[in-house]
């Protein structure tokens, strides 16, 4: 699935 | 990834451990908040609830692996592990004065009405704020021990750190994502008051650092 950008980061 | 965000990561990575063998070598956990340890253990169940669904990369997804794993360790040696050291008269925040608020401002602004969505806005809301029953505990018993001030200090240096990778973001790549800075700055804010004690207390008493 296609994930936001900002879950990128912790 | 930027240099900030890789030594914010590394910083709240350093504060974790901290805390972690700071509970574990003197075998107590005095001082320490049971109540913002939970919290933190919400906060990366309700973020990181999509390690279930995507792969961004394998440091993403063991950091937040790890990150879970050290928050719900120091949750068990707090209230099982150590519970006879665990002071719990002085950690007498009231916590759903922070979840319930945290909890509706998640439902009404966020970027998407979705489920993960929303637990993820919920869980930045609450990380910013998630700290305030141990800075409530320290004003409460007058006094931190040296090492517990080592770990409130990499904790909001950590979030310091992330802003300025919101900057860097923000210039080099077009990122801006205003939940998470407008938390960001929150939870920086509310270090501030013990990043000035514990630059100026911290050298000359190196005990104990004593906030009013």
């Amino acid at each position: 699935s296609q994930v936001p950008l900002r879950h990128d980061e912790l | 990834m930027n240099v900030f965000r890789l030594t914010g990561d590394l910083s709240h990575l350093a504060a974790i451990i901290i805390l972690l063998l700071k509970i574990w070598k003197s075998r107590s956990c005095a001082g320490i908040s049971g109540k913002s340890q939970i919290l933190f253990a919400v906060v990366f169940t309700t973020r990181y609830l999509d390690l279930l669904t995507s792969f961004i990369s394998l440091y993403n997804t063991s950091m937040k692996l790890i990150y879970i794993g050290c928050a719900y360790a120091t949750v068990y040696l707090i209230y099982v592990k150590f519970r006879a050291t665990y002071d719990g008269n002085h950690d007498s925040f009231r916590v759903e004065f922070l979840v319930v608020p945290v909890g509706g401002l998640a439902v009404l602004i966020n970027h998407n009405f979705s489920l993960m969505e929303i637990l993820w806005t919920f869980s930045i809301y609450l990380e910013s704020v998630a700290i305030l029953p141990q800075l409530f505990m320290i004003s409460k018993t007058g006094e931190a021990e040296t090492i517990t001030t080592h770990y409130l200090f990499c904790l909001g240096l950590y979030r310091a750190l992330y802003l300025l990778n919101w900057i860097w973001r923000y210039y080099f790549e077009g990122f801006l994502d205003m939940i998470a800075i407008f938390a960001g700055l929150v939870q920086t804010v509310l270090y501030c008051d013990f990043f000035y004690l514990y630059v100026t207390k911290g050298g000359k008493d190196r005990k104990k650092v004593m906030l009013p």
